[in-house]
């Protein structure tokens, strides 16, 4: 028994082994092909180079090509983690493990904490959080004043900035999150526990052929 | 939820830069 593989995918720029990405990962091995499917897909939507760069990142989450939006570029940031300026596929897989339902909730709270932490000073600082408000505001026809945007910043902090020194340190997020369950929402994606399904045709392209 | 209900992280997970189902949404 033992492994058969293709050289087509191992040609593809940024192409990681899938076996290695799924001992790493909350992946099985085909769900890692299946990953690559889709991989493929966004690396070549405006430069078939088979990376990720910001823009393609941005476009698969918009579905058209859509000004800059904050929250989708710390997000590409957080992916990107090797800070290369692109997202290869081994950087795509390991982000997207945090976001499996399997994932620990550990990951999901570590990389949330990240997410928010705009500067990376490992704080989650009041001034990061009102910039995300209002990038927020300015995606949505939501409109609020800024009297009430502060309102909701000191509604916020008050809870979360236990020791009430004006920000949030990942101690104060953990707590914070367990009383507020649903802002882990966001890092589940149940899409991934159906990944094989949905790109059906890695089946086609698989390099592994039997796995002993 | 009107938002003074909802705390500003929960505001804020509802922004679609923060949405990776659409990359599974085609």
């Amino acid at each position: 028994m033992g492994c058969i593989f293709s050289k087509e995918n191992r040609q593809f720029p940024g192409y990681e082994d899938p076996i290695n990405l799924a001992s790493q990962t909350a992946f099985s091995v085909s769900e890692v092909e299946a990953l690559f499917e889709l991989y493929k897909s966004i690396s070549s939507s405006i430069i078939d180079d088979g990376l990720i760069n910001r823009e393609e990142f941005q476009l698969a989450i918009f579905n058209n090509r859509k000004k800059e939006n904050l929250l989708a570029n710390r997000l590409f940031d957080l992916f990107d983690v090797q800070q290369q300026g692109f997202i290869d596929f081994g950087d795509f897989v390991r982000s997207l493990s945090v976001f499996h339902p399997n994932a620990p909730e550990e990951d999901k709270i570590e990389f949330s904490f990240k997410l928010y932490d705009l500067d990376n000073t490992g704080f989650i600082e009041r001034q990061e959080v009102k910039q995300m408000l209002i990038a927020l505001l300015s995606e949505s026809e939501m409109k609020l004043a800024d009297e009430t945007i502060e309102i909701i910043l000191d509604k916020t902090f008050m809870e979360a900035d236990v020791k009430g020194d004006g920000k949030i340190d990942k101690s104060e997020w953990q707590s914070f999150v367990c009383k507020n369950p649903s802002l882990l929402k966001v890092m589940t994606l149940p899409y991934l526990r159906d990944i094989t399904t949905t790109f059906p045709s890695f089946v086609f392209n698989s390099e592994v052929d039997e796995i002993a | 939820a009107a938002p003074l209900t909802m705390n500003a992280f929960e505001l804020i997970s509802k922004s679609q830069g923060l949405n990776l189902s659409s990359l599974f949404e085609k």
